[in-house]
């Protein structure tokens, strides 16, 4: 089970831009 | 007009979208000592992409809520009180919601508009990447 931590890296991460 | 320096100019949003913008951006921030408000932004975004019977979906509001709103964060100072009781109650009761931190955001975001944008546009870190 993931740690609230990596849950919360996790989320910020799907949300930064991506390179085109 | 359409290079990416132009682009970062134009908005907050514009800047935020492009990875190489953020991240200057982030470099700012975190030098200015409030990188939590842009984490605490892209978390938002995040979790509004999030699936809501994904029982994961309740622990990250709850671990936001933690990090960024519970205790007297740079974020948890720029919320309106009855923002940060809203997501309290919301946890609470766990009524989650996609939309349950839009306000917040919202406030977070013209926070950094008016002040941490503007300076970061007439920042060395900036004109240096200029």
């Amino acid at each position: 089970i993931d740690s609230e931590d990596d849950l919360l890296q996790e989320c910020i991460s799907s949300a930064m831009p991506k390179k085109k | 007009p359409d290079s990416p320096l132009a682009r970062w100019t134009k908005s907050l949003h514009s800047l935020l979208g492009d990875q190489d913008g953020a991240h200057l951006f982030r470099t700012f921030l975190e030098r200015e000592k409030c990188v939590d408000t842009l984490d605490f932004w892209f978390a938002c975004n995040g979790f509004r992409q999030m699936d809501l019977k994904d029982t994961k979906t309740l622990r990250v509001a709850k671990a936001i809520y933690k990090r960024y709103i519970e205790n007297n964060s740079i974020v948890a100072k720029q919320l309106k009180p009855a923002t940060k009781t809203y997501i309290r109650d919301s946890i609470k009761k766990q009524q989650i919601d996609s939309a349950m931190f839009d306000q917040a955001q919202t406030e977070i975001q013209s926070t950094m508009e008016e002040n941490a944008y503007q300076m970061f546009l007439t920042s060395d870190i900036y004109l240096e990447y200029v």
